[in-house]
């Protein structure tokens, strides 16, 4: 079964299934212990080592399990960990365990642009004015018109000691805005990447002088961010490619990472994403067979009622027009083939004298002929004219 | 009736050497 097409090959909306984009994906924290060794935390020392890459690596593959930071003795407390997700995804959630206290306040972002500009999807504190300058989610006021990063209570501390952060990517959304029918639910659900920002350590009891509990370390694990490769409901999974670079298995005449274009010969009507309802898929231009390349024009597009707007370009086999659909100047339709026969088009072949000029009529393949000259390439006398010695007037009538 | 076709040895190009056409 095709999820992208139906049983009678009719294109439709598919999505790739919901995985944890960041399972093996290389993680980077901006502070790790074990440089230099402690007796705790030994980076050159595999069973003492509490690398990143304990962040997303399968859950019980390695031990120890956890992440750790190193000690850190004074302000700031910023620790960054991030995950490159390797193209573009359509997030669901992220969540990240505590191996120890979670910190008090810690800041998601996203990036679009592997990495070059960050933007918040949420906050996380016990103190989101103190921390982040903006109200608690559950002390403010109707939600806006579109998805905004909202501050959330910091994660609880488990009995265990640890914590979890949880975060629905929709939360930070008005509800009833659907994914299909919104490209700013869509634009904020996007990231090809995802950072966490621990800001400050947890105090037991309080959240104010964290200094007092230094040296402070984070440990955490299992990072999962949850989400879909974003193909733009052109395909139904991801692969690699030659480059190992993960792509979109694009169809409906789709191609790029993220199925965000149509192909080069698939620009009949604009690109545009599918829907569950609708699949849009990119339609290939009618050249007829004659030609490889086609632009899209708007105008004419918009004049076709938003039904075609492909431009055929250098048309073969003696053929023009948008759609290659008429021969050019110097040939004509020639009725016994099809319209897509490379030998669709005959040359008109006027004779040199007694036709009037090279191009014939496009249907019949009538040549425009001189006084008293008849048949099809003008080269024959009427009935009733004769050959005479001039090339002007081949013709001429019979005494 | 089939008329012949025109046959290019016949014309006299002397004044319309311009407009011949190449064999």
């Amino acid at each position: 079964a095709d999820p992208c097409h139906d049983e009678g090959g009719a294109p439709r909306g598919c999505v790739p299934g919901l995985v944890n984009a960041a399972l093996g994906r290389e993680a980077l924290a901006s502070s790790t212990c074990g440089r230099p060794a402690t007796r705790a935390c030994d980076a050159s020392d595999p069973r003492r080592a509490h690398p990143a890459a304990l962040l997303t690596s399968p859950a019980g593959s390695a031990s120890p399990l956890c992440w750790r930071s190193d000690a850190l003795t004074q302000a700031p407390f910023n620790v960054t960990l991030t995950v490159p997700l390797g193209k573009a995804f359509e997030l669901v959630f992220v969540s990240l365990r505590f191996c120890s206290a979670p910190p008090a306040s810690l800041a998601l972002l996203k990036s679009q642009d592997h990495g070059r500009s960050w933007a918040p999807l949420g906050f996380f504190s016990s103190h989101c004015g103190l921390d982040y300058g903006r109200p608690p989610a559950a002390a403010r006021g109707p939600a806006g018109p579109g998805p905004e990063a909202l501050c959330f209570p910091a994660p609880q501390v488990q009995p265990d000691g640890g914590g979890l952060l949880a975060f629905s990517v929709q939360d930070g959304s008005p509800a009833g805005l659907d994914l299909d029918s919104s490209p700013v639910l869509q634009d904020w659900v996007t990231a090809t990447d995802i950072r966490v920002v621990l800001t400050r350590p947890a105090r037991p009891g309080d959240a104010g002088d964290v200094e007092s509990t230094a040296p402070y370390s984070y440990s955490a694990t299992e990072l999962q961010v949850g989400g879909r490769c974003k193909c733009n409901g052109h395909a139904s999974r991801c692969l690699l490619d030659a480059q190992g670079r993960l792509t979109c298995d694009c169809r409906h005449g789709t191609e790029g990472p993220d199925c965000g274009r149509c192909k080069p010969f698939y620009c009949d009507r604009p690109w545009q994403r599918a829907t569950a309802r609708e699949a849009h898929a990119c339609l290939a231009c009618s050249c007829n067979g004659h030609a490889r390349r086609c632009r899209f024009n708007m105008e004419l597009y918009r004049l076709s009622g938003r039904r075609s707007g492909g431009v055929c370009l250098n048309c073969r086999h003696n053929t023009a027009g948008r759609h290659c659909h008429y021969c050019r100047e110097g040939f004509y339709r020639d009725p016994g083939r099809a319209l897509s026969d490379r030998r669709a088009c005959r040359a008109c072949d006027c004779h040199p004298v007694g036709a009037a000029g090279k191009t014939c009529n496009q249907t019949t393949g009538q040549c425009p002929c001189k006084d008293g000259v008849a048949g099809l390439t003008c080269n024959r006398c009427a009935p009733g004219f004769q050959q005479s010695r001039s090339p002007v007037a081949p013709c001429v009538k019979t005494p | 009736e089939v008329m012949p076709t025109l046959d290019m040895a016949l014309f006299d190009w002397t004044d319309y050497e311009d407009l011949k056409p190449e064999v």
